[in-house]
């Protein structure tokens, strides 16, 4: 009577796209430009490269001779200068879910490999029409192009139109386009604000933007100068879980516990490794692969309440409390401005860092309440606020001990770089309430509140010496 | 320099087992209860059967002697009496993530095949240990005992015992016991709560918990009327999308493009499927088989704005306003209490019920604000509930128009029966804004509110009254 069945992980997404941000066409069209641009900004920041990114979103008029229903057809598409795909890489990129140069532990705007999958899904369902990715190495001399779908029953690609050319010149870099169903004057004013946030926080990117109805935006580049790129980290032992140890003692090859434990994890030193064994009744110099279970599970479980240091932080890539100024500057032309970047945190062996801008009067409009703009892996956050913890440490801020009473000019940036966002969703649109976490960002708001403070006490204080 | 690879789904959702509802040990100890009473209850009131559930958390004495760490190793062991899982099934069921009997067109409350391996996934991770499950179907002279774990990177159940035995007596039914690491003072409350809501609406169920510390609770049976079991339904013409289409169009015998609209889709008669086709220019005679790529996106496209009739719903099983009134008189022995079931609506292709309860004053301690109890396919919603949309609505009335000032001893709840319910998250914690369902939820929250302001004048004239 029940019909028991398994279905492949692109099935499960494209059933319940919702759960990746494709609810509906304003927001498909939105997640889309999301997944290409933070993937074109990974594959350039992340390498050192200053990005130009250009985005192209147009009505496509083939769809609408066809299918009718005008206004509803879309081509997006999204080109970088980044670090290319190599060829026999680019069909599962994009036409397999879960598949992925990012599950490494460093900081990256993506983690989970379904991004640009689930974009190219929403695409092929609504407009029957396949992915087209065209890219260039740097050091290699040819251009690939590809046409593919993604075989939802067996997550796999299905390349519809391959090629190769001599490269002229010396192009590197990713184009992408996507054809789906959307809702432009729905979806616009997001999109637009998205567009602007990522550009405030890298004012060291090009970015341009055409709109379907042609509307050009430019962000010029106003920098060269970048964070350095974040690095890849070892694993941390507040963080690592049973699945995990088993893997890391498989592919390493230490001879020792002790080597296995001060090789192959961060902020753990050969002293300090030996006295953790010996507390809790392993053998030092034990061969790591004649573990049994139970020494195992007792390894794993005492490690996460081990007084290990902090994990180090020098892998992680915050945007700096200059560039910070400077964007919210470039944005709001402010008569006021500052910003903080608080030392490295960890969550669950995770490694993080707050960092905190406020913006006040100038050509700010006065509102009810600060305006918020959250920032996770310098991805900006539109979505879902009243959801993200950031947002309740914010406004649970009593902004009068700061002078500030509403209506008022403020702007609020938060942003939270680490090695692993706790997202609430795949969707990437808002952050658990992690305690570590929410605890930073408070001291942060708060250190930069008092200098405002400060400010203002003496803008008041101005203005009464002047009215005597 | 990139490394590119592919990971199972068990990796994904053991990598990021927060997104399923496993954030840390107190959320994964309320978390495994509820996906095994979730499976235990859609294994019995969704098959006719008069639901026995037995719940027992327990320390593991074992594992506390081996690891230490005391207090933090729990046993969770859920038993019920129904149909129970084929011998040759248990395996997948419970060791292989995406793996179901609930991926049909049916109102469940499960509905991603991920459910309890996430537990299991989390029991493995931090306790070591595999799950435990016996079975045996009505019909069978059998009981079955497997002993399991997942292999992650594989995404396949690796069973560590087996055994079966014939069955004295008529037992059948399931019995799951999973080993992790828990939190039970911090999880206490809601554990507490979610069983005592799920007993609230389900009064024809028995159910027995005992706590680790020994505490018993009881909810016996208060009635043998349960609401009639959900059936499965056909695909509406509004929420099949493209590969969805291409799916149906390869497993049907269907000889005619009519004969495939109006034999596999619900609310789709012979002359409304023949008027539609000659509408968009597609012939009714034709074999669907032959329908090339843009004919299918044009007849997929069309088909979601097309007047179809909307979706059946004698598929969908509702509390029904008798038992919700029981359920909320024996849970807070209120003076006045009153509920009410909508009609059938749809959102993109999905029929839904809401139904919403009130009660007033008795035994309701008052509150600053209503006390709300939201229900998604007669599961209770105890966490995220500033996200959800029923909480959107209820905050959003205007309470004083109905004579109710608060604090005032106020309860609502709301429950949503859907063929597809679009939880914000695969933890199903809260439920999106769907324009439709937000709605529904309005129009009776308030039906039932008036009705409570009718009883509260009435009673403050009577006060009145006596005043005089
Ligand atoms: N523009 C690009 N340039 C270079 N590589 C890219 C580009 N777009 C995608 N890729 C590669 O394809 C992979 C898959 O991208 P996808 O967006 O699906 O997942 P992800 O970015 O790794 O994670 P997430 O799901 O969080 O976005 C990336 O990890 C990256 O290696
Ligand atoms: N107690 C039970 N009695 C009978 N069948 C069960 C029981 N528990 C699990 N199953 C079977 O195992 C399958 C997998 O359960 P699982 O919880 O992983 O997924 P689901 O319930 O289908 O969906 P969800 O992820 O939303 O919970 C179920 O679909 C059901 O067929
Ligand atoms: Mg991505
Ligand atoms: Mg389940």
């Amino acid at each position: 009577k029940e019909t028991y069945r398994e279905i492949s992980v692109a099935e499960f997404f494209a059933k319940n796209r919702e759960l990746a941000g494709f609810s509906n066409p304003t927001r498909a069209l939105y997640q889309t430009v999301r997944e290409l641009v933070e993937n074109a900004l990974d594959a350039t920041d992340t390498h050192s490269i200053l990005p130009v990114i250009s985005i192209r979103i147009a009505y496509d008029d083939e769809l609408e001779a066809k299918y009718g229903n005008p206004r509803k057809w879309f081509r997006i598409t999204v080109e970088d200068n980044g670090i290319g795909v190599p060829p026999t890489v680019i069909a599962n990129a994009f036409g397999r879910v879960l598949f992925s140069s990012k599950y490494v532990i460093r900081q990256t705007r993506g983690m989970y490999g379904l991004g640009v999958k689930a974009a190219v899904l929403y695409g092929q369902m609504t407009a029957g029409r396949p992915v087209e990715v065209v890219s260039s190495m740097q050091e290699s001399d040819y251009v690939y192009l590809r046409r593919l779908y993604i075989d939802v029953s067996k997550n796999e690609p299905k390349i519809v139109e391959k090629g190769q050319w001599r490269k002229k010149g010396r192009w590197h870099g990713t184009r992408v386009t996507i054809t789906l169903e959307g809702d432009w004057p729905r979806a616009r004013s997001r999109i637009i604000e998205y567009i602007k946030r990522t550009a405030v926080i890298a004012p060291y990117a090009e970015i341009y933007f055409e709109t379907p109805d042609g509307e050009i935006y430019v962000f010029p580049r106003l920098t060269s100068k970048m964070p350095a790129p974040p690095k890849e980290a070892k694993p941390h032992p507040h963080g690592i879980d049973l699945d995990q140890m088993k893997m890391l003692i498989k592919r390493s090859n230490a001879r020792t516990l002790l080597q296995l434990l001060s090789n192959e994890l961060q902020s753990v030193g050969t002293i300090m490794a030996r006295k953790f064994l010996e507390e809790i009744g392993l053998d030092p110099n034990m061969n790591p692969k004649k573990l049994d279970n139970d020494s195992l599970v007792k390894l794993v479980d005492s490690m996460k309440s081990y007084r290990f240091r902090a994990p180090k932080s020098d892998h992680l890539s915050p945007i700096g409390e200059e560039l910070i100024k400077i964007g919210l500057k470039r944005m709001f032309k402010p008569e006021w401005v500052d910003a903080l970047t608080r030392p490295p945190r960890a969550y669950q062996g995770h490694s993080f860092i707050v960092e905190v801008g406020i913006a006040y009067g100038g050509g700010i409009e006065a509102r009810n309440e600060p305006l918020l703009l959250r920032y996770a892996n310098k991805i900006p956050l539109l979505y879902e606020e009243r959801e993200d913890v950031t947002y309740k440490v914010v406004s649970g801020i009593n902004w009068k001990i700061y002078r500030v009473d509403f209506p008022a000019p403020l702007v609020v940036l938060v942003h939270i770089a680490s090695t692993k966002i706790p997202y609430k969703g795949v969707g990437k649109e808002s952050i658990s309430e992690v305690p570590e976490i929410e605890s930073e960002i408070r001291i942060a708001v708060q250190h930069v509140a008092r200098k405002l403070r400060v400010y203002l006490g003496k803008k008041a204080r101005e203005a009464e010496a002047r009215r005597k």
